[in-house]
């Protein structure tokens, strides 16, 4: 038998940059 | 300081790379669309999706990086990173964008358009963050 590979599955937001500016306020 | 780009590109930006929206939706990387990142930001309670504009390209003295100057958000904050130039950024309305697209479809075989000064591109923020 051969066992099913499992093929990776990555979140949504792994794939956007987080630009997230730092407030100061 | 920028940030300092990592030697090697995630292996999620290699085309066919299974990524799930936050409904739950299976998707390849090359097949997403501007309305996928919108959706699944509007479903999170914890992320929300800003716009980022290109303001500068700049070379870098690290070998094949660029530094890349953003205009974040509504408030127009400058970020600067520094990247890989093939790495991909999600332009919108446009779809994935690089400083080097030849590079980035020879590495990671994902078509992408030229990253330009002017563009618009999908970054991710915290809701919490005012």
């Amino acid at each position: 038998n051969v066992e099913p590979r499992s093929v990776p599955v990555f979140p949504w937001h792994s794939l956007v940059p987080f630009l997230a500016p730092t407030q100061s306020d | 300081a920028p940030v300092s780009p990592s030697s090697a590109l995630p292996s999620y930006f290699m085309k066919g790379s299974i990524i799930q929206l936050a409904d739950g939706e299976l998707k390849r990387v090359e097949d997403l669309r501007t309305e996928d990142f919108l959706q699944s930001a509007e479903v999170s309670k914890e992320l929300k999706i800003d716009s980022s504009t290109v303001e500068r390209i700049d070379s870098s003295r690290t070998p094949d990086a660029v530094i890349i100057q953003f205009s974040v958000g509504e408030h127009k904050v400058q970020v600067c990173v520094e990247v890989l130039v093939e790495y991909p950024f999600f332009v919108f309305g446009q779809g994935w964008s690089s400083c080097c697209p030849d590079r980035t479809t020879q590495l990671l075989a994902l078509s992408c358009a030229k990253l330009s000064v002017g563009d618009v591109c999908i970054s991710l923020t915290l809701k919490s963050l005012r």
